[in-house]
């Protein structure tokens, strides 16, 4: 097969980002390949969407900030209907 | 704030609760306390009315499980996820599920049941969450929310009344309360002369005056005393008690309703509690008592029933015998029946209605007179 490509180091919080972000922000599970790169559009814009409702900088990054409110305790029921 | 999409709330404003089952966490007064307590914080606010059933489907179903639940949100282990609930509507919906592998508390550690149940319960009623990080509806739980001052926020106030209304009673304006506090009939006012009190106590330097569901607190550092729920510090305590007293050795105070009493230790009411009164030794024919004091020098407590008093012996644990004796044959001058007995300044004050007796235990004779609400500074 084709080189894939350098294998990009994966970031051990994706699959917590993930999780959130297919919980409580209805991030689609078929965006899972998406997942392999959190700089895919999907996910930032998820991101972002995150980030602007529990009230922290609008960045698309997963920066300390975000990964220690994705850390928190929290209720069970999503932030966005589905 | 926000709604559930299609802004689903229930067509009816009396609706039914039931307690499916229990935390092992906390005793099962506290998750029955807990729960009542954040139902009434919405019903503070809106026209619903909540009233318990034991067995059978209730509107609003309540339960404590852990990981899958059978209902394809598994719970996730300690931590994240700490409870869902669904919005309003037939069977599963309205119910409140609780995640048991949190520990479950009354206080600030661990995670506090009310706070997480009235958060939950505004997801029964119709709401999802709000962007506000100081409303209740944020979805992040706050270890920092001051339980003894909890309220809603003006978001979490405007949301719920989207759904349902204000209260009738209130003029149609949003009603915010500073506390989650009973309609304005149920609360008393400090300079009422009439005034008097159900029981009063000193906790770790403070005076503790209780009235009804409140109490004032006289502290050293805060001229005005502040004025409290009973149950924002002590959701499992009853209101409208009968006595209360501190055993400063223990840092312990006791608190007297009925033929029960509970201990308390700063903001935990004790395991074990509530016990009866009759473990203490008093006979079987006493149902309650008025009034305890404790005199931390000679480590003897005092409980005055009717015209009586009996004195118990704080270091064997015993009633002492030649009790009870009658009030006024040691107390001259106080006449029964006592509400409440205070210790300060080398007197005793006996509160009974809206007077107080200042009773000097040397001369052994009431020295002054005075209104029962002139340590509320009015």
């Amino acid at each position: 097969y084709p080189l894939n490509g350098a294998v990009k180091e994966e970031d051990p919080n994706m699959e917590l980002v993930q999780q959130y972000l297919e919980n409580y922000y209805n991030l689609t599970k078929e965006g899972k390949s998406v997942f392999r790169r959190k700089d895919s559009s999907p996910v930032v814009k998820k991101i972002q969407e995150m980030q602007k409702f529990l009230g922290l900088e609008v960045t698309g990054k997963l920066d300390s900030n975000t990964l220690e409110v994705i850390r928190k305790p929290r209720c069970g029921v999503p932030d966005v209907g589905h | 704030f926000s709604t559930f999409p299609g802004t689903p709330k229930w067509t009816k404003t009396h609706l039914t609760y039931r307690i499916v089952n229990y935390t092992p966490d906390l005793p099962r007064d506290a998750v029955d306390a807990a729960i009542e307590k954040a139902l009434k914080v919405w019903e503070e606010v809106t026209p619903l009315t909540f009233s318990r059933k034991h067995e059978g489907e209730a509107d609003i179903m309540i339960s404590f499980a852990v990981k899958e639940h059978g209902d394809f949100y598994p719970f996730d282990g300690p931590g994240y996820s700490l409870a869902h609930a669904y919005p309003p509507g037939p069977g599963l919906y309205g119910d409140v599920h609780f995640d048991d592998d949190e520990k479950w508390t009354e206080s600030a550690s661990g995670t506090n049941l009310f706070l997480v149940a009235a958060h939950e319960l505004g997801h029964s009623l119709g709401l999802l969450h709000s962007a506000n990080p100081e409303a209740l509806m944020y979805p992040v739980y706050n270890t920092f929310t001051d339980l003894a001052r909890f309220r809603l926020s003006q978001d979490d106030v405007d949301g719920i009344q989207s759904l349902y209304g204000p209260p009738p009673t209130s003029p149609g304006t949003s009603v915010v309360p500073t506390e989650p506090i009973p309609p304005a009939s149920g609360i008393p006012a400090k300079c009422d002369p009439a005034l008097s009190f159900d029981a009063i106590s000193t906790l770790r330097g403070e005076i503790l005056f209780f009235k009804n569901r409140y109490f004032w607190r006289r502290s050293h550092w805060s001229r005005e005393p502040g004025f409290h729920l009973i149950s924002s510090f002590w959701p499992s305590l009853p209101s409208n008690l009968d006595a209360a007293y501190e055993v400063n050795s223990k840092d312990t105070v006791f608190i007297f309703k009925g033929n029960k009493f509970w201990a308390v230790r700063g903001n935990e009411v004790q395991a074990g509690y509530p016990k009866d009164i009759h473990t203490l030794g008093f006979p079987s024919t006493i149902r309650k008592i008025d009034a305890a004091i404790s005199d931390k020098e000679k480590k003897k407590t005092y409980f005055f029933v009717e015209d009586k008093y009996w004195r118990f012996d704080e270091s064997s644990q015993s009633m002492e015998r030649g009790f009870p004796r009658r009030i006024v044959d040691d107390f001259p001058g106080v006449e029964p029946k006592v509400d409440a007995v205070l210790e300060a300044f080398g007197f005793l004050y006996f509160f009974s209605g809206s007077s107080q007796f200042e009773f000097d235990p040397n001369a052994k004779r009431v020295t002054h007179i005075f209104k029962s609400n002139s340590w509320l500074l009015c």
